[in-house]
């Protein structure tokens, strides 16, 4: 069985993967015994929805500034394609045949090339929304890397205006990330991270405050406030980072399944 | 989306098809 990695896949998935697994069972073990009944009506629903998906995907590819779901989604689409294909021939053949061997066989191979091309169309289309994350997580990390030239009231000022609505993004839209993921692992790292970046945000503000001062009044301690800053910003740097890495797993961990 | 809800027809035509073309072999078994 496939295993899914956002509730979202899941819901959609799960339910016909299963299906589909019973009939490959039941195709075994009838060894071919049955006559089928007429699939016409069923096939056409199948190629009418996959209709829909080829013209929405394609609307999909042109309208996205991602290149690489553009890249990637048009073969998901020929595989959805092709497999409906061979449900319409399972179908034709059945209705000549309703015994036909090669007709059950196009029509399992048609059912798991569905479920198959499905499944990669809804992990390109994720994919692309996990990359959206990530641009708004190195955004951050781009605002983080030009901490140690802050030297001005004025400065930190517009520093934390760049900062804090991109820091609000990343802290939204991986929280709904995290409740979307069913692996329960990479949902806790996120949680951690998440939970880590929120505490040090402020603190990292207020060593960047002390620095400043320092320097305006005449600089004593200024060498040990910017190591306390920057040990701050690698904290947020690491942890931003971890998120990153996280986002991008789909693999289920063998431990938690034991 | 609109590629979530499309995805989600076919799961949905896909299932009653299977349903449909299993019904035959659960009977013979």
């Amino acid at each position: 069985m496939p295993v899914f990695h956002t509730k979202t896949i899941e819901s959609i998935l799960e339910p016909v993967a299963q299906q589909v697994s019973r009939l490959v069972i039941l195709h075994e073990d009838a060894e071919d015994g049955s006559a089928m009944p007429d699939l016409e009506k069923p096939v056409q629903a199948v190629s009418r929805a996959v209709m829909n998906l080829i013209k929405v995907g394609k609307e999909t590819i042109n309208c996205s500034d991602d290149p690489i779901l553009k890249q990637d989604l048009p073969s998901a689409l020929y595989r959805v394609e092709g497999a409906s294909r061979l449900l319409e021939e399972a179908s034709a053949m059945l209705k000549q045949d309703p015994y036909s061997g090669p007709a059950r066989r196009k029509l399992i191979e048609g059912s798991r090339g569905i479920l198959q091309g499905t499944s990669s169309l809804l992990l390109c289309f994720d994919e692309s929304e996990v990359r959206k994350i990530i641009r708004e997580c190195k955004k951050v990390l781009d605002y983080l890397a030009v901490a140690e030239v802050i030297e001005s009231m004025e400065d930190l000022v517009q520093f934390l205006k760049d900062l804090s609505p991109s820091l609000s993004r990343v802290s939204r839209e991986v929280g709904a990330r995290e409740k979307e993921l069913t692996h329960q692992v990479h949902r806790d790292i996120l949680v951690r991270c998440l939970d880590q970046v929120k505490t040090l945000a402020p603190i990292l503000i207020c060593s960047m405050k002390i620095y400043i001062h320092i320097l305006s009044e005449g600089g004593k301690g200024a060498a040990e406030a910017a190591e306390n800053r920057d040990y701050l910003t690698s904290r947020m740097t690491g942890e931003i980072l971890e998120i990153i890495r996280v986002l991008q797993l789909t693999t289920y961990d063998e431990d938690e399944w034991e | 989306e609109v590629i979530l809800e499309a995805a989600k027809s076919i799961a949905a035509a896909t299932s009653a098809l299977v349903k449909a073309a299993s019904a035959a072999q659960r009977e013979l078994i």
